[in-house]
């Protein structure tokens, strides 16, 4: 593998995106670009990373390989990453290291890491990505950032409620409760500020909020997330990259007992 | 009170 991206921050955000919610991953590389699966050690979180070739300068995979980490490891290396510097990743033939190079012409300067990589073996979880949804939500990943921050202080659990008249993220806390609706709109000076829905029928699901303070460590991939809901599914929190790609988040519900 | 499901109840393992 012979990965270059222009800018090494896009992989740290990736990385960072992630790295709090689960240990370790595979990245499974191939001639179409860099996949990932990996689920938290309770179970209800289940992160899928994609990287296509278009999110590098260069991208060469002559033969598939897997490459396994330690996130806390990876994040570590990446803190070198800045604007400035690329960053190309290099995998040998027989994978057992990762070399990181960060290049800052400008400066003449560079940066070499060795990761050790690690086998991992992770039972995959069969993800259809085609997924069909009754509820499909399009938002500024800003707002929903800061609802989800807002609204989690009050209670451990976190419900979601779609209807025709916009979508109402709400919480019943012991001593408080708060409720926060957003209706569709069309922002036309900054298009980031819309939200869109799209339902075939309405929806109530609650989650664990602790799981969306892990999904919202994302948001700096993208100012937009995609929310896709069905009754007593797992529901699918996703930040596309803008040249391709992204982080999706399926998290599993919570039932009433 | 609410209960928490896992996501092996809803995707078949690989």
């Amino acid at each position: 593998l012979e990965a270059k991206f222009d800018d090494s921050t896009i992989f740290k955000k990736i990385i960072d995106s992630f790295k709090d919610s689960v240990t370790q991953i595979n990245f499974v590389c191939s001639e179409s670009g860099i996949e990932a699966q990996a689920i938290d050690d309770s179970r209800v979180l289940l992160v899928t990373v994609s990287i296509p070739p278009s999110c590098f300068e260069s991208y060469r995979c002559d033969r598939p390989t897997t490459i396994g980490v330690y996130l806390a490891s990876l994040a570590k290396l990446l803190k070198s990453a800045n604007t400035n510097s690329s960053l190309t990743l290099y995998v040998a033939d027989k994978p057992d290291e990762l070399l990181l190079l960060f290049e800052e012409p400008k400066n003449q300067k560079s940066m070499e890491y060795k990761l050790k990589l690690v086998d991992i073996t992770a039972d995959m979880l069969e993800v259809d990505s085609d997924m069909k949804s009754d509820v499909t939500v399009e938002m500024s990943s800003v707002e929903f950032t800061k609802t989800v921050r807002d609204l989690t202080q009050l209670s451990d659990s976190f419900t979601v409620s779609v209807t025709k008249d916009g979508i109402v993220f709400s919480v019943q806390g012991d001593t408080a409760q708060g409720k926060v609706l957003l209706q569709p709109r069309e922002d036309l000076a900054d298009e980031s500020n819309n939200l869109s829905i799209s339902m075939s029928k309405t929806i109530d699901l609650s989650f664990a909020s602790k799981y969306l303070l892990d999904i919202i460590k994302a948001a700096s991939i993208s100012n937009k997330i995609f929310l896709k809901f069905s009754d007593d599914t797992p529901a699918l929190f996703e930040f596309k990259m803008e040249k391709g790609g992204g982080v999706g988040f399926y998290l599993a519900p919570k039932y009433d007992d | 009170k609410l209960r928490q499901s896992t996501l092996n109840a809803f995707f078949n393992k690989n």
